[in-house]
C-alpha cells in the first residue's frame, strides 16, 4: 500500500476530489498553507493499493493546472528584493508517495 | 518507531484523544474533510514506538464507532444517481500505518 | 528523497517558516492541536532530498524554542490531579522524519 500526500491549489481542489471519488478512490482533504506566497492551498491525502498510484497520478495530471502568479509585494518585502523572482508557477501538484506498512479500516 | 495516521468521526475524536493522552501516548489532530460525505473528520497522528502500535490499535478499536449515514441529496445530484448508496456505512476510522526513520524532540 | 513533518509552537512557526525559505527549502504549513494541553500549534511538512535533511534539522534547532507552560486546571481537572505535572516544557519541535518512494511536481 502507499499513502499519496499531494499539496494542490485551492482553485483545483473541488474538482481533483469529485474525480477521485468518481473512480473510486477515497480521499481526504486538509486546509493548508505555502510557506512562500502564504496563499491557502489543500492538502489532500490517499491511502491506496500500489496498483493504484499510476490511476491518482493521471487524475491529478488531469486536473491540476499549472498558472502563473504574481509574488505579492508583502513577500519581497517591497522593490529592494531584486533576487527574489516577480513572477512564480504555482499550481499545478506537489506529490509525495510514501510506503505504507499497512491500512487498517475499524 | 512508526507513525500512525487515523481518520476518525468527529463525534469520536474527543473521547479517542482522552484515551491516548490517558494512556500515556502523544497524539497531535489536525481537522479534515471526506471526499464522499465533505462532512468534517478529524486526522490524529500519533508517532509511536514499534511495541506501541497495538495499544494505539486498540484505544482506536474500543473508542471509535460505526454508524449508518444517509448520503446526503446534494452528494448524489439528486434522484437520479442510483450507482450511488442512499445509506453508507461512516466512521470508525481509516488506519494508516508507516514506517519512520528517525523521531527526533528539541 | 524524505518527508520531514514537525510540529512546532504557535509562537516559533512564522519565524521558521521563513528560514526555511531564505534557506531554498520548501514547506507547507497545516493548522493543528496538541492532545494533551489542546493549545493550537503547527504542523510543518517538507518534502527533501536525502542530503538537505541536516539543514532542515539545524534550521529546526536554531529556531524552535523549549518553554515552560503551566498545565491549564481545566487538563487537570481541578486540584485533585495529583498524577498529572502542574507544569511542562513544551515547544522546541517534534520532528518526524518518513522515507518517500517518489517526489513529483506536476
Ligand atoms: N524559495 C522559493 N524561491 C522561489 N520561488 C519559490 C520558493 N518557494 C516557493 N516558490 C514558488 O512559489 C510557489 C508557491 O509556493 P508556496 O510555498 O506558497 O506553496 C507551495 C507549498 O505549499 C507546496 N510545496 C511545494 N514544494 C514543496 C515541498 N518540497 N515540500 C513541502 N511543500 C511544498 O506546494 C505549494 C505550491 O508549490 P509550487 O512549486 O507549485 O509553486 C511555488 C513555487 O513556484
Ligand atoms: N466512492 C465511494 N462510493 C461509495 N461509498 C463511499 C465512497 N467513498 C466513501 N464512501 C463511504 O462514505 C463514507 C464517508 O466517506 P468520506 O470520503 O466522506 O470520509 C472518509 C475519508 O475522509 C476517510 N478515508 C476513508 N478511506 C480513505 C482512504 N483510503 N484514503 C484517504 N481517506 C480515506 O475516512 C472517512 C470515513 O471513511 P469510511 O470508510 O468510514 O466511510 C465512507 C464510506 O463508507
Ligand atoms: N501524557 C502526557 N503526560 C505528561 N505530559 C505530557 C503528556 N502529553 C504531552 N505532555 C507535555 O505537554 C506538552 C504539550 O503536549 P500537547 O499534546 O498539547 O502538544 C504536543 C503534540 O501536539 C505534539 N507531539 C509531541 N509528541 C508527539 C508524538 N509522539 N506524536 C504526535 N504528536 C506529538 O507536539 C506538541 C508539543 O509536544 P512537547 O513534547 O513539546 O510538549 C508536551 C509535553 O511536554
Amino acid at each position: 500500500s502507499k499513502l499519496i500526500i499531494a499539496i494542490v491549489h485551492r482553485d483545483d481542489s473541488r474538482r481533483v476530489v469529485n474525480a477521485f471519488q468518481a473512480s473510486g478512490l477515497r480521499v481526504t482533504e486538509l486546509g493548508s498553507q505555502g510557506g512562500f506566497l502564504r496563499a491557502r492551498n489543500v492538502t489532500l491525502m490517499l491511502g491506496l493499493e500500489d496498483e493504484q498510484v499510476a490511476k491518482a497520478m493521471g487524475i491529478l495530471e488531469a486536473n491540476c493546472r499549472t498558472r502563473t502568479e504574481q509574488v505579492p509585494v508583502d513577500v519581497t518585502g517591497g522593490l529592494d528584493a531584486p533576487w527574489l523572482p516577480a513572477e512564480v508557477t504555482h499550481g499545478g501538484a506537489t506529490i509525495f508517495v510514501l510506503p505504507i506498512d499497512q491500512i487498517r479500516r475499524i
